[in-house]
């Protein structure tokens, strides 16, 4: 039935070969997909673009083999907190860093995939707390908030080479909760974030201060507002949101992303391009890289939109072995790693 | 969208937010 209503969207060529199936791995262990990811490993002087599979209880590493076959290198076992998901570092090889926890965060732990100290795969503990957010930054750093009765923790914390976290720094908080944060492109001191009532909160982070900047509204239509990515332009900042809880309307249809643009002198913004869900559709698990997005749907699709334009430029539906759980861009967005809940994964070229 | 909609733009907006929030 899902796949006679797609049918329609299919039938338009451009959406049906922006996706190209590259290559599958399937991982006969498990049966619990959490997450997936991409992430650079570095080893005997040659650098390969490898995937990281998590269940619950343990985080897999695969390396390429010949003939689009993929092959699994390693595996941590994580004890008891199930992993949530894995948190990509951008631009950083040979090092994962993975969010365990039941219903929130609880617990954030780097794994290492290769250590020259002793030439082995380890991991070790970043954080542990109510942890609401976290991101993985260039330089290996990650930053995360965490709330206790009192008061909120923002931190961003590095790792050095060996795989030791090194001193962490303060980011002043603000009063609501930070439910996500984004590096601002090309500006290494700017990161925003976005919190429970709906502002952008934009913080220095250089070695000195961690000083909150301003805040700014998001507006009330699109309560919880989360962040995906930012960069400044012409003296705006560029913020790309999702909506998980927006309401559909006539005028909009069903809201997944919007670019907004701030004045981040007066606190005045604008709505600069607004993507809707393919008709039909509705949830949303989203993944932003430059300006291209990807969701995982209810219906068991993913759909890719091409935020620029404002356009849903592909659309996955379910294969015949199940729905699609898991849409995650690798290092680039050049390949889409699409994930379904029995541990299959599938490398699209996009 | 104009200038007039957004307020007074600054290319140098990042630097000057820092030198203006307290320490």
């Amino acid at each position: 039935d899902v796949a006679e209503q797609l049918t329609p969207v299919l039938l338009d060529g451009l959406r049906e070969e922006s996706l190209q199936l590259v290559s599958k791995l399937k991982d006969s262990s498990s049966s619990c997909a959490v997450d997936v990811s991409a992430v650079w490993w570095e080893a005997a002087g040659s650098r390969e673009l490898c995937v990281v599979t998590a269940c619950e209880s343990s985080v897999s590493l695969w390396k390429p083999l010949a003939s689009d076959r993929w092959g699994k290198v390693y595996t941590w076992q994580l004890g008891e907190i199930p992993v949530i998901q894995i948190v990509p570092l951008p631009e950083t090889c040979n090092l994962v860093c993975i969010a365990l926890g039941d219903l929130e965060i609880g617990e954030i732990r780097w794994l290492l995939l290769y250590s020259s100290e002793n030439d082995s795969f380890k991991q070790s503990l970043v954080k542990t707390g109510n942890i609401k957010a976290v991101l993985g930054l260039k330089d290996r750093r990650l930053v995360s908030s965490s709330r206790t009765m009192q008061e909120q923790q923002v931190e961003i914390v590095s790792l050095s080479e060996t795989g030791r976290s090194k001193d962490g720094q303060t980011l002043m908080p603000p009063e609501e909760t930070v439910l996500a944060f984004a590096e601002v492109e090309g500006m290494r001191d700017a990161l925003v974030g976005t919190t429970a009532v709906n502002s952008i909160v934009v913080w220095s982070v250089n070695l000195k201060t961690g000083q909150l900047l301003k805040k700014m509204p998001v507006g009330y239509s699109y309560p919880a507002s989360i962040c995906h990515r930012a960069y400044s332009e012409s003296g705006l900042l560029f913020v790309v949101l999702s909506h998980p809880h927006a309401k559909e309307s006539e005028s909009c249809g069903n809201p997944a992303f919007r670019v907004i643009a701030f004045n981040p002198k007066t606190a005045r913004s604008t709505g600069v391009m607004f993507s809707s869900l393919p008709p039909g559709h509705a949830g949303r698990q989203g993944d932003v890289k430059d300006a291209s997005a990807a969701a995982v749907l209810t219906s068991g699709a993913i759909a890719v939109w091409d935020l620029l334009l404002g356009q849903c430029t592909a659309l996955l539906p379910p294969g015949p072995e199940g729905s699609w759980a898991l849409a995650r861009w690798a290092t680039t967005t050049a390949c889409l790693l699409a994930g379904q809940g029995d541990g299959t994964v599938c490398l699209y070229r996009y | 969208c104009s200038e007039s909609d957004l307020g007074p733009i600054s290319l140098n907006w990042f630097e000057e937010l820092s030198a203006e929030a307290p320490s």
